[in-house]
Order: structure tokens, then C-alpha cells, then sequence
């Protein structure tokens, strides 16, 4: 074994090459892998070392900067945890009706403008004591800046008839135009109304699901079809 | 991890040479999850007559190249050699925390040399 390659320029263009301004610095924040992520991995390198073979079963061959699983363009998938969470007070226990509104935030910093997005999923959550007649009802909005500030541009309403299974809603299409460009930091104002009286439900963790295409990383994009 | 480079002189023929690129040795492994590494490989070796015709298995020869080696081998000064090149090529995908914590899936096209040619 040799001792590690100290940083310089040899790992600068290899961190360029891979499009990559710079390493993290110092350990990462260490969590638990998101299941979904390492599906995708596993699904396009079965091996933890790579044997050179394109297929995941004989005759299947991967489309470049394609994600199979989500159907969509992309050469890049981020798992973004909501930044809110630790600055969230626990909710007061509040008659029906009024529940509380939620602000999530999600750090985009690392999303460069040539990024074109496919997907942005929502990943939600909730905990609720009891279930409602007729489910609940979620409304995403553009949050407010400051704390107390009212919430902004409604993004999308949606029926949701059971708590248990992540909520999934997503952002691209109705929400979200597919070229608009992502700010630094995504703040959202969630808030999930029970449709008959009932207890408030809880938000126990949220996140944002981002698949982008970097056209510079696709080549067969850039190269010239004969 | 890698063959032992071949030096100067004429070496074996045209072909892919084992790469193994270790993300501990480049000291990435606190922020890449997966793979520990890949096999990049390289290409080295000779692209005179007749390696310039490929072996069998190999890619199909460019006629370009053939060309050069028939020049070389007639008027050595005249023409170099065709170069020993990657011909076909995979990608690999690689999972990581980035600087915001976020975790990463990105797919990298072109970055494993599954075979060589002489162009």
C-alpha cells in the first residue's frame, strides 16, 4: 500500500474532471443513506469496483445520463435534507383547525446554473395521532423571508388521504418551471390540514428529491451524431 | 493499483492495461460512500505492423491507421506510429456527501477503458 496522494494538482483535476470544485472539507456531517440512493448506485454499479460492463442484466443496456428508475433525464440525483428540522420547536398541542405552518429549507448552494432540472420531489413525512374523515389536505407555498412573515406564492395543493407512507409531491410542472433556475436556498411553507375536526398532525422529517442533467458531463450529448 | 508501465523500446502490442484508481489513496474515502475505487485502466503498448491491424476481439482497425504503419515501416523517419488510444469506454457512478451534507448520485460517462485501438 502507498500513503495517500497529498492534495494538489493531480486530485484538482481529477475533482475537475469529475465536476467537482472542491473536495468536502473536513469529515461530512456522517447519515444514514437514503435506501433510494443506494438503489440507483447499486443499479448502475452492481460491483463496488467497476468490471467495465455497461449491462445490469444480459441484453439490458443503461441509457447515458439517464435514471431508469425515476424515468427521467439526469446525470445528477440529490438527496437534500431539510435544513429546518433542528431550528423547529416542537409543535404546541393545538385544537383542530389550527394547525401549525412548517418552514423547510433546503440548501441548493451546490446546484450550478447549467444544471437543468427533471425532477424535484418532495419526501414528507407526517405523525398524527388519529386519522380524519376525508384524509388531510397539504399546501406547499414559497415561504416568507424572516421569521413570522407570511407565506408566499402558493406552489400546489394536494388531497392526502392517509398518513403512513411518505408524502411525495412534486415540484417540476405545475409548482416549478422545469427552466427555472434554483435559488441558493429553497424555502418552503408546508402546512397539513385535517378535512374534518381532528388533532394536528406532526412533520417528522422532510426532504427534497433534485435530478438535474449537467450537459458539460454528457458527452453523447456533445458528441456529433454521424 | 496498476501493470508495471512498459518502458521505452517496442513492448507488447496495443492493448488495455489494468488501472485500479483507489478513492482512499486520494484521500476521498471520508466523503465518497460508494465505490471504493474503479478500475480506470489505460492503454499502452505498440501500434506497428501487424498490432495496427488488431487482434482478434479487438476493435476493428482504422484504415487511417494501418496507413501510417505501412509508411513507418516503409520510411520509419517518414511517419511516427499510430497512437495506442481508448476505443470503447464506460461510465461509472459515484455516491457522495458534497459540502452541504446533501447525498450525491452522479454519473460519469467515459471513464473506464474497456478496450483500446491504434488511430
Amino acid at each position: 500500500t502507498r500513503a495517500p496522494v497529498p492534495p494538489g494538482p493531480a486530485t484538482d483535476a481529477l475533482l475537475q474532471a469529475l465536476g467537482l470544485h472542491d473536495a468536502p472539507q473536513g469529515a461530512p456531517r456522517l447519515r444514514p443513506v437514503p435506501p433510494l440512493m443506494w438503489r440507483l448506485f447499486r443499479r448502475r454499479d452492481p460491483q463496488e469496483t467497476w468490471s467495465g460492463s455497461r449491462r445490469t442484466s444480459p441484453g439490458v443496456t443503461l441509457q447515458p445520463c439517464h435514471v431508469e428508475e425515476l424515468g427521467v433525464a439526469g446525470n445528477i440525483v440529490r438527496h437534500i435534507p431539510d435544513r429546518g428540522a433542528p431550528t423547529r420547536a416542537p409543535e404546541p398541542a393545538s385544537a383542530a383547525g389550527h394547525c401549525p405552518e412548517w418552514t423547510i429549507i433546503f440548501d441548493l448552494s451546490a446546484v450550478e446554473p447549467a444544471e437543468r432540472s427533471s425532477l424535484a420531489r418532495l419526501e414528507l413525512r407526517f405523525e398524527a395521532a388519529e386519522a380524519p374523515e376525508g384524509g388531510w389536505e397539504l399546501s406547499v407555498a414559497l415561504a416568507g423571508q424572516g421569521a413570522g412573515a407570511s407565506p408566499g406564492l402558493v406552489l400546489l395543493r394536494q388531497a392526502v388521504p392517509i398518513l403512513g407512507p411518505p408524502v411525495r409531491a412534486e415540484l417540476l410542472g405545475a409548482a416549478w418551471g422545469r427552466n427555472a433556475s434554483w435559488p441558493r436556498s429553497l424555502r418552503l411553507a408546508l402546512a397539513l390540514r385535517p378535512r374534518a375536526p381532528a388533532a394536528c398532525a406532526r412533520l417528522a422529517e422532510a426532504s427534497l428529491l433534485l435530478v438535474t442533467l449537467d450537459p458539460r458531463l454528457c458527452h453523447p450529448l456533445a458528441r456529433p451524431r454521424r | 493499483g496498476a501493470e508495471p508501465m512498459l518502458g521505452g523500446g517496442p513492448g507488447g502490442a496495443c492493448r488495455a492495461r489494468r488501472l485500479y484508481v483507489s478513492f482512499r489513496e486520494v484521500g476521498w474515502h471520508r466523503w465518497v460512500i460508494a465505490p471504493r475505487g474503479f478500475l480506470a485502466n489505460y492503454c499502452q503498448g505498440q501500434c506497428a505492423l501487424p498490432a495496427a491491424l488488431s487482434g482478434p476481439g479487438g476493435p476493428p482497425a482504422l484504415n487511417h491507421a494501418v496507413l501510417r504503419a505501412l509508411m513507418h515501416a516503409a520510411a520509419p523517419g517518414a511517419a511516427d506510429l499510430p497512437c495506442c488510444v481508448p476505443a470503447r469506454l464506460s461510465p461509472i457512478s459515484v455516491l457522495f456527501f458534497d459540502n452541504s451534507d446533501n447525498v450525491v448520485l452522479r454519473q460519469y460517462e467515459d471513464m473506464v477503458v474497456d478496450e483500446c485501438g491504434c488511430r
